[in-house]
């Protein structure tokens, strides 16, 4: 569960990138 | 009946140099502030119409004791103010707009006299002169701007009272095309020394654990990466996991707005529970209903066109 949910919060941020573009 | 009271609050005090994207806050902060005049009606009143950062209130028939008017001018101006101060210390934007808020001003013209209202299809307009003589008083020569303006004709004759031990009534005159305009008026201000915000809910870590963090560094300015990761309009489009939010009581954000998460397992509200700003760091954090999770998000200004987003997560 732990790196499971350390994944989703990485790939959360990473989600970011492309709406600063916007 | 042809005769009424017309009551007329009106804001003023946005700075003229509001950006174009300032507009749109200052627009909306004013939205707010006209939605909480009319809740705060309290003796009957009808709206005629909103006059860009004013309304236009009426009531027909005899007009009402003066102190009854001063409670309605007094709720008005202490639900404004407190409104405001609340706002201050709880808002995420620093825009111009945002900032200069906190010194918006509100006065209130009542007159009365005869006018009548028609209707246009759906829409009704009031007509007459006093509609107009109440217009042109809010344009007058008095220096300041929170102020309590009552004319002659309100009065009937009834002698004028304090009903504070600040009050303070001045007498002046208003020429119009109609005639010169008899009117009192007292200030306002002091009542604000009687409004206090209500205190920031604290925020507490102590019985919670560190259970995950994550950072990552972007090349953007810091207010851009705040817009983005601040707003929970925006959450739904990068916080994995999460199909819709809704946002449920406030348009700009701040401390205390509320927004209802749809999950893919499920709905959880959130809401905001405290903000800190400094031109390199922005600190806010996000709790749970039950106040068992908390989400605290750190960033920080790397350089002009490069910030850090730190997210760490807490639970009970």
């Amino acid at each position: 569960g732990q790196k499971k949910m350390e994944a989703t919060l990485k790939k959360s941020l990473e989600n970011i990138i492309p709406l600063l573009e916007k | 009946e042809t005769k009424g009271l017309l009551f007329i609050p009106d804001i003023s005090g946005f700075s003229r140099f509001v950006t174009e994207s300032e507009i749109n806050h200052s627009r909306m902060i004013i939205q707010e502030l006209l939605e909480l005049l009319i809740n705060a009606n309290q003796i009957g009143l009808e709206v005629s119409e909103i006059e860009g950062d004013a309304i236009l209130f009426y009531k027909f028939g005899e007009p009402p004791q003066l102190k009854e008017l001063y409670k309605q001018v007094e709720k008005m101006f202490c639900q404004f103010h407190k409104n405001l101060m609340a706002y201050d210390r709880r808002k995420y934007c620093q825009c111009k707009a945002c900032i200069s808020a906190a010194n918006l001003s509100l006065k209130v013209i009542t007159h009365y006299g005869e006018f009548t209202e028609y209707h246009v299809k759906n829409f009704s307009k009031l007509i007459g002169k006093d509609v107009i003589v109440a217009h042109q008083l809010l344009k007058n020569d008095i220096a300041q701007h929170e102020y309590w303006l009552v004319t002659k004709d309100l009065l009937h004759n009834h002698p004028l009272a304090d009903f504070t031990g600040w009050m303070n009534w001045n007498d002046s005159i208003k020429q119009t095309e109609s005639g010169d305009i008899h009117f009192h008026y007292t200030q306002l201000s002091e009542l604000k020394n009687e409004i206090h915000d209500d205190p920031l809910p604290p925020l507490n870590l102590s019985d919670k654990r560190k259970i995950l963090s994550a950072s990552s560094l972007y090349e953007t300015d810091i207010i851009t990466l705040f817009h983005i990761a601040g707003a929970f309009e925006y959450r739904h489009l990068w916080w994995e996991g999460v199909e819709k939010v809704e946002e449920i009581n406030h348009s700009l954000p701040r401390v205390g707005m509320q927004s209802i998460w749809t999950l893919n397992n499920g709905k959880m509200l959130y809401y905001s529970s405290s903000y800190s700003y400094t031109d390199d760091k922005v600190e806010f954090t996000e709790t749970d209903e039950k106040g068992d999770q908390v989400t605290y998000f750190t960033l920080v200004k790397i350089a002009d066109n490069k910030a850090k987003l730190i997210i760490d997560v807490y639970k009970t």
